[in-house]
């Protein structure tokens, strides 16, 4: 219905600028509807100011920024209508360090009501989680998991 | 509601039985390029339901069993179970925990199953359905689509914002 | 033959005219998202004639004039300028360093120049034209480019080799 | 001519086994013309089998390796002819520890002959360089550059 739908843009939109806001220390953004008289159709445009920069069109966002947008959508659209279970593959690749500390900070955040599984390389991102398991290829072609860090707060969350 | 178990055997990379035992909170997975990383994320998408064997970086549908390496043969099936924690009653099924399993054969036959029980792969779906377990784009982002999000035309990212309905 | 310098002012975020001297070997350039790296990537790329506004991540050919940010207005030029070391006598021209020099206003208008002498882009083509400088797409490989080497279609593969020949 | 496409991609296949051995550590390429019959419109096929892994479609490749097969033939396509200059930005991301050192150290080697500029996020990376420019934003939205370190062999290259 085009009520519901409404409802939901204007809550995704709110979400994200909260989002983004908490990424990226501050900026602003909108979600504009390309045709808002034909919701079965219309487009979303998204429309993002990193602080004290101008608004610009998202191409020109650098790789770091475009994945920390990309995440600040993914977050709020998770804060709208939650999953019990989030998987992420590398999504926080191309940040830099602060960025990264960041995006952790959150994910611990969102994690107390969803379960994560996050695919990374990145130190802060590891360091944020409740168990580690590591991939290894020991033997070539066969995979094998090891090394299996809990920590307390995750021996206690698995006994229940 | 959350993952308690999952259970990869045959699957890509996993011709061993292997068993990761997830909590609720944050699980970081780890480890060198090609160590294996992405086809647990595989594993997870394919045993909730995963049709378009595209997602899943295959030709056809039998490319997620193992093929072999140097030194092994290919096996003959991959099956992949994923058990549940429903403790809290959000799953329409009268138990406290539920196990889904998916399997595949080299000659493309698929069976699936519900706690060891024989079904089909439409009832797998209905049990999720209203969870939006595995259903939803923005809940299961593969490698290197984050980028994907934004330079989606922008109908699709109506789409997204339908999801989220 | 090599690049001993790059001038830049007024393109995308370099606001203030900055200078790079370039070695020979290795030059890394280093520093936070959003900070600029990739913008002198753009830079080389446009001063060695790019027209593509897409593959400088632009919709228009002005988009690459600085902007402005919250404190400073929006600038009316940009240019850059590549000086090579020509002593090798590569180049077909008599200078021992020979510098290029691009520039775009906000009108669209374009100047080209060679030694600080007017030319036309076509020019600057010739001139570099059989170092392959900026011309070959594997001397010059953009941020999330690698991927799409393999993802090309196959013709598109054969063009690599054949600009190799 | 015909001639003159055979012996490129003759030339460029060899190259690029000997490329991908070297990064990979191991195992074995093809590169296989679909219509060798009309090598005006072929399309060039890449088979690649990573050391102790099956031969195996290139979709299936992890991040990472697809990274280090494309940097391969990257390398391979600049040792069939050479450019002076190479800019790579962040080509090195997806690249693991132990893969990126082989990365950086291919990239010293080429830099003999060809002037680099590489962006990178990448410890291994940077420490292969001659120099170094950090580039910074202390005023938003302005990009400043700082902090060059030029190594003893990279004022002996600028001094010429
Ligand atoms: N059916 C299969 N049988 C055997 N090996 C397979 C199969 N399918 C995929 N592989 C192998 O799995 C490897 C890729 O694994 P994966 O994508 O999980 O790596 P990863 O740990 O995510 O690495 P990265 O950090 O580079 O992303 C490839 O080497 C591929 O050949
Ligand atoms: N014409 C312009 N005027 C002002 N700012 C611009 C202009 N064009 C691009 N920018 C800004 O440049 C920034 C991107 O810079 P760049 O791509 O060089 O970052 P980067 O250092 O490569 O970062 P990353 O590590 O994330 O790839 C964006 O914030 C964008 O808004
Ligand atoms: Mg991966
Ligand atoms: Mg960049």
């Amino acid at each position: 219905t085009r009520e519901l739908f409404m409802d939901t843009f204007n809550n995704v939109a709110e979400h994200f600028d909260y989002m983004f806001k908490r990424l990226f220390g501050g900026g602003r953004t909108e979600l504009v509807l390309t045709d808002p008289s034909n919701l079965l159709e219309t487009g979303v445009e998204v429309i993002v100011q990193p602080p004290g920069k101008k608004l610009q069109n998202l191409l020109l966002l650098s790789g770091g920024e475009r994945a920390l947008t990309a995440s600040a959508l993914l977050f709020s659209l998770l804060m709208v209508r939650p999953s019990p279970f989030v998987m992420f593959d590398e999504v926080d690749a191309p940040l830099d360090d602060s960025n990264v500390e960041r995006f952790a900070e959150v994910l611990r955040e969102f994690s107390k009501d969803s379960q994560f599984i996050v695919v990374t390389h990145n130190r802060a991102t590891m360091e944020a989680a409740d168990t580690l398991y590591g991939v290894t290829m020991q033997e070539p072609g066969v995979s094998k998991l090891i090394s299996v860090r809990l920590t307390d707060e995750a021996e206690r969350k698995k006994t229940g | 509601m959350h993952i308690k178990r999952l259970e990869i055997q045959g699957f890509k990379t996993f011709a061993d039985r292997t068993e990761l035992d997830l909590t609720s909170g944050i699980t970081a997975v780890v480890g060198p390029n090609g160590s294996g990383k992405s086809n647990i994320a595989d594993a997870i998408a394919w045993v909730l339901g995963e049709q378009n064997v595209r997602n899943l970086r295959g030709a056809k549908s039998q490319d997620v069993i193992f093929a072999g390496s140097d030194k092994r043969k290919p096996l003959g099936m991959a099956e992949v179970s994923l058990t549940i924690d429903n403790t809290c009653g959000t799953l329409p099924l009268d138990y406290s925990e539920i196990t889904v399993t998916r399997r595949i054969y080299r000659s493309g036959d698929s069976e699936y199953l519900i706690n060891k029980t024989q079904c089909r792969l439409k009832d797998i779906y209905e049990l999720l359905l209203d969870t939006g377990m595995g259903r939803d784009a923005y809940s299961m982002v593969s490698q290197g689509e984050i980028d994907a999000i934004l330079s989606v035309k922008s109908e699709d990212r109506r789409t997204l914002i339908e999801e989220a309905a």
